[in-house]
């Protein structure tokens, strides 16, 4: 229980924020407790359900600040929204980014967010954290935190390149910070298969990292109903579930859980 | 002369490098003297015109440390790299990201780039620097040094959000930093015509913005040839020049360049 897994990439746009939705949706459709923590200063996760990040307080940066400044509340208990997709959402907006400073000059900076899970994972099966594209500190400390990581891989050349790059930083924490992470696999996304690039890319990245990391069967491919859905505050399963969205979440859910039962 | 154009906007996977390349690219083919600096540790404009960012030695970062230490050596010229492309670019790799942090602790850090670029931009009509998704140090720097910012804005809902902080932050800059700075315009880009969704954005952004910031005429849409040309190492001018992905590129550059005769 309170397994813990990190959506990273450093690269922009590649669907970090959209897997962490709709997989954190498959899952609870599957009848998981689901907790997706928005660990992105910028806040997709909680535009995609709906709110208005400017508009929430207490959010992730109050617990982040206390846990620094050994200050009892707020926890992530207290954050934690229940939302409509049938998960429970810790929210963050822009303070975030004051975050990432804090944890700059906090001691054991890259530890703070495994502090703050500590208590709350408990009371889930499942805690997906967002990740920024972006290496830093905020993205450490998920890694840090996770029992493994999942890399979402857009389906195309330069998205590839960053990959080297995020097995390496996954390395580094598994030697320094977290001896337990391990890599979940790599899932491709955003492909479009009317496209000899996009299959071209999935067949590349099957045949470079399949040894090394597990790449899934399951392959999102590019579904406008994904840029709709956030729109409406809903998963891709509630707002387009007899979709083709829908079924590629499900799908990956099953290839993550259904090992799991 | 020298008029330096950030590239710039913190959600990811929205056309910055992309827009850098061919944006630069095109003005180069009007017979504009062009210097793109490579102001992202993921170097993906770098990756883009076919270098490997990590055998690359000097690059962006250490004129950056350089200037910091007040060391006279090496200068941006020294980094430059005269592409196949048409266009000058000063390449960045991952030790960048150690530059945000020498910023960080800098006298006046967010002044840097202007310094760097002080000489070498009188050697160039145009000097764009591409950013990386962030409102960090790093481009905080870039639009401190830019006389003008261009903000591509991905045809969907989650980018549209965005902006609103990108614009606020523009204004900090303006009022704190760079008097100068102006918003050169938002470009429209990846619009999938195909959707009424990207149909329905680019309308909304054009009424939510117009009054407030320009919006170009010219609308990049998705076109796959994007996708392949930096894996030939080329602009997509050079890649795929007699195609609509192309034209957008010398669209827009005759919207930027063709009022400055
Ligand atoms: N399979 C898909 N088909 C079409 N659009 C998609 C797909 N997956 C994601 N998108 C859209 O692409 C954009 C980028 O996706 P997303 O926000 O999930 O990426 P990200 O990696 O979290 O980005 P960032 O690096 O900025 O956090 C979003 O507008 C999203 O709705
Ligand atoms: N009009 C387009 N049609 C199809 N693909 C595109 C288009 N513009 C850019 N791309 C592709 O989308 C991906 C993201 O674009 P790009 O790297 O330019 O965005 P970015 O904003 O610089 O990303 P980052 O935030 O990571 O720096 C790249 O693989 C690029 O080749
Ligand atoms: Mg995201
Ligand atoms: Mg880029």
């Amino acid at each position: 229980m309170g397994r813990v897994l990190a959506i990273a990439n450093q690269k922009g746009g590649v669907g970090k924020t959209t897997t962490a939705l709709n997989l954190g949706a498959a899952l609870a459709e599957r009848g998981r407790r689901v907790l997706l923590v928005d660990f992105d200063p910028q806040a997709s996760l909680t535009l995609s359900l709906g709110y208005v990040p400017d508009d929430l307080s207490p959010t992730v940066y109050d617990v982040l600040a206390a846990t620094i400044g050994e200050q009892s509340s707020p926890t992530l208990g207290d954050v934690v929204l229940e939302t409509p997709a049938g998960v429970a959402l810790a929210p963050s907006n822009i303070e975030l980014s004051q975050g990432e400073l804090d944890l700059f000059r906090a001691t054991l900076g890259e530890l703070v967010l495994r502090e703050m899970l500590e208590r709350v994972r408990r009371e889930y099966d499942v805690v997906i954290v967002d990740c920024q594209p972006s290496l830093g500190l905020l993205t450490v400390n998920a890694l840090a935190a996770a029992d493994a990581v999942l890399i979402p891989l857009q389906a195309d050349y330069l998205a590839m390149k960053g990959v080297d790059l995020l097995l390496r930083t996954v390395g580094q924490v598994q030697r320094k910070l977290n001896r337990g992470l391990r890599i979940e696999g790599v899932l491709l996304t955003m492909a479009d298969y009317r496209t000899i690039h996009a299959r071209d890319v999935v067949t590349n990245a099957r045949s470079a990292l399949n040894g090394a990391v597990r790449v899934f069967d399951t392959v999102v491919r590019v579904n406008v109903k994904f840029k709709e859905a956030p729109m409406t505050g809903q998963s891709v399963l509630a707002y387009a579930g007899d979709t083709p969205a829908a079924a590629a979440y499900r799908a990956l859910a099953e290839e993550l859980d259904g090992e799991r039962k």
